[in-house]
């Protein structure tokens, strides 16, 4: 159960223009939720800041769950696949 | 492509028509989110294209096997999207994967893809001489951005695409300044919501409409049962998959002298008069035998050796062929005739092995031949290509069918492509490409054509919105194959095809040039649907990015401005409302012509629309209601607006249902 898996946050729409920013607030959010920056900065896997706001990052199922709880996340995810058409 | 833009009137060769008055579609970028691309195929070529646009702000990523410079003024974008991938496939060997760490494509699909919708004119193409033609994408001259997030994996032979990673190509080809995004990729059913980021597509698709970009997706592979399209959501323009008016007839040549016309890719020599044997108990045999195409292996070798074999099947997938002609090839045999029903999915068995498929009624008479002939012998001759009439168009047996499983009041799919047997570029790592170009079916190979089409579209109308693309190529549609024939559709039995098989019809892009009116919509619109769906106001808040309060009581999914109605469970009577933008002459008069449904009565108000440079949007009253007393299955007809150049025409669909929520096995 405590084997980390990605997982997508899905924050909406992103809340400020400049992609630095919206990654950096990324970079709190995760790092308040596993505390510290440097794990934060190993778990990150995507940091979606340009048409969207949002992270893919190596979660367990708990900090998965307790990130959820947050009021600006609209969801969390395991990542799943597609396959081609 | 060898015969697509000729079929759909595209013709490079007529100074006049849409691909030569936008110059094939200069300055606008059409991202592919695919696996790759093979940047050296002649497809990408950059010769006469000008240069880069402006509003391009992507780049080109070097990795394994792919340096900056393998872009130019045609192929101006490459990124490759693995992190998510990696993240959980922490086994995964990166050195050992035959697959690229780089744009570079290993499997063939995104190039395949990329050359369909804008690749460069290739002159003389064919398969082995087969589908000779010149090959080209919808846009011959529109720039093409490809973004890798599908990577091959040898354990499963096949390939991947994680969300994680599909969903950061999206965020990179909205920032990098695309017009058009062509995803041929998809999730199965059951469906999810279009605000749950499980359907990574529709989330990141809603942010790319929200920003003017178009958003074309296959429909999926999962035909002909119905309710099996995928990438359902309203601001997605979801694609179905027809055959093109070409045929690979390959003759069949029995010893009592009937010729049988099956079809194969088959390139080699003629296979001249041999033994034909369909395996069967002769009567007086302690072996076990079987005319089952899958049970092949189980029949004496002595039984195929130095013969062709005849077999049955109900499957219609390809690999029940090449493995069938690889069990008769092992036993000696000399070729295979499958007879099956239409899968639509062709290929060339290996090794230029003959093997020719036909349908059970004309297996049915071989296999009378065979059966009261004293020394049954057959001839195959190579393939020819067959080109337009009398080939018909037929909506593909894989195509997946409407109606939309998460709402069913939204039409998906909303039009239809060439998909089935199409030519074009790919990775010379693809099993039986034929220097460099390779025959593929599926809506993947149907969605790129839609997207080649809006990439045209676009730099005529450089304003329009997602929707307003969409509503032209829907209204403008043909319904019947471009020589006016009807288009069938394959099922268990075949049927004439309707709004569920192929939504609005298959494009026509000359008509959606200028399809008069449009059903335009907005992001305010996609808020209506989602409110109407039953999303919470706080997840369609954030999704949207803004504070979002529901009507109450809750707005109509009948309302929703699309081109097409879809009424699912009409009990009495029902009012809906559309709005009209008028893009053509600016005073102008439409009348309504209805075409209802069996047994349904449709009535519109006003009648009649009229437009001036005041009046460019008008909204009309359409009240359904029917006379069926049963619950009744979906029944169709069409509503049309006419100024008498234009003929702006949307599917009405309508079921009844008396018992509501009634699922019906009696």
């Amino acid at each position: 159960s405590a084997k980390s898996k990605v997982h997508i946050v899905y924050l909406g729409e992103k809340q400020h223009d400049d992609p630095e920013f919206v990654t950096e607030s990324h970079h709190q959010m995760l790092s308040s939720l596993l505390g510290s920056k440097d794990d934060a900065h190993k778990s990150m896997v995507y940091s979606y800041r340009h048409g969207f706001s949002g992270f893919a990052a190596k979660l367990t199922k708990s900090q998965a769950k307790k990130i959820a709880d947050s009021p600006e996340v609209i969801h969390v995810i395991p990542d799943g696949y597609y396959e081609l058409a | 492509t060898t015969r697509t833009w000729d079929y759909l009137g595209l013709s490079a060769d007529n100074s006049k028509n849409l691909l030569n008055d936008k110059n094939m579609g200069d300055q606008t970028i059409i991202g592919v989110i695919d696996t790759g691309v093979w940047p050296e195929s002649e497809s990408f070529n950059d010769n006469g294209v000008g240069p880069i646009p402006s509003h391009w702000k992507g780049g080109c990523e070097p990795g394994e096997n792919f340096i900056s410079t393998n872009c130019n003024r045609k192929l101006i974008g490459a990124k490759y999207f693995i992190n998510g991938f990696l993240a959980e496939n922490q086994g995964f060997n990166t050195t050992e994967s035959p697959d690229y760490i780089s744009a570079r494509d290993f499997d063939g699909h995104g190039t395949h893809v990329a050359s369909t919708v804008g690749g460069s004119l290739v002159p003389n193409v064919s398969y082995k001489g087969l589908a000779k033609g010149t090959l080209r994408g919808g846009a011959p001259r529109a720039r093409i951005a490809m973004y890798k997030a599908c990577w091959y994996l040898n354990e499963l032979d096949g390939v991947t695409c994680s969300f994680s990673d599909i969903m950061k190509a999206i965020d990179e080809a909205i920032h990098d300044g695309v017009d058009v995004l062509s995803l041929s990729l998809g999730g199965r059913i059951p469906l999810n919501s279009e605000t749950d980021l499980r359907d990574g597509i529709a989330t990141g698709a809603f942010h790319a409409v929200s920003k003017g970009i178009v958003v074309v997706c296959a429909g999926g592979n999962a035909g002909p049962a119905s309710q099996t399209v995928v990438n359902t959501a309203p601001w997605i323009v979801t694609v179905a998959a027809t055959t093109l008016d070409r045929s690979f007839a390959t003759p069949i040549i029995l010893g009592n002298n009937q010729v049988i016309l099956g079809q194969a890719m088959y390139t080699g020599p003629e296979l001249g008069f041999t033994s034909l044997v369909y395996p069967e108990d002769p009567g007086n045999s302690y072996d076990t035998f079987s005319g089952v195409c899958e049970s092949l292996n189980l029949n004496p070798n002595h039984t195929m050796a130095g013969k062709v074999v005849l077999c049955f099947t109900t499957a219609r997938d390809y690999a029940v062929v090449s493995r069938a002609a690889s069990l008769v090839k092992a036993a000696g045999g000399l070729g295979l005739i499958i007879a099956r029903n239409p899968g639509y999915n062709l290929a060339p068995c290996s090794d230029d092995f003959p093997c020719v498929a036909i349908d059970y009624e004309l297996g049915t008479d071989i296999l009378f031949y065979i059966r009261y002939t004293g020394s049954p012998v057959v001839k195959i001759q190579p393939s020819r290509t067959l080109v337009g009439e009398p080939v018909g168009t037929k909506v593909a047996t894989f195509s997946s069918r409407g109606p939309n499983s998460i709402s069913p009041a939204i039409l998906k799919p909303d039009i239809t492509a060439p998909g089935v047997s199409i030519l074009a570029a790919t990775s010379p790592n693809k099993n039986l490409n034929a220097g460099g170009f390779v025959m593929l079916s599926g809506t993947s190979m149907a969605a790129p054509v839609i997207s080649g089409v809006i990439a045209l579209l676009k730099s005529l109308h450089p304003d329009w919105s997602p929707a307003a693309f969409r509503s032209a190529i829907v209204t403008t549609a043909w319904r019947t194959d471009p020589f006016g024939e009807q288009i069938f559709a394959e099922g268990s039995s075949q049927k004439v095809a309707d709004p569920f098989d192929y939504g609005g019809g298959l494009v026509n892009p000359e008509k959606a040039a200028e399809p008069g009116l449009i059903y335009d919509m907005g992001p305010q619109d996609y808020i209506l649907y989602l409110c109407s769906a039953g999303y919470n106001e706080s997840s369609i808040s954030l999704l949207v990015g803004k504070v979002t309060v529901c009507s109450n009581p809750k707005p109509s999914v009948l309302d929703i401005n699309l081109p097409s109605i879809t009424i699912p469970n009409l009990k009495d009577e029902v009012t809906l409302t559309r709005t009209v933008t008028n893009v053509g002459p600016v005073n102008s008069v439409y009348k309504v012509v209805v075409e209802p449904p069996l047994g349904v009565r449709v009535a519109v108000t006003p009648a009649t629309l009229v437009f001036n440079s005041k009046t460019k949007s008008v909204s009309f009253r359409v009240r359904v209601s029917t006379k069926h007393k049963i619950n009744t299955g979906y029944l169709f007809g069409s509503l049309t607006w006419t100024d008498s150049v234009h003929n702006v025409v949307i599917p009405v669909s309508v079921r009844t249902q008396i018992l509501q929520n009634y699922y019906d096995e009696n």
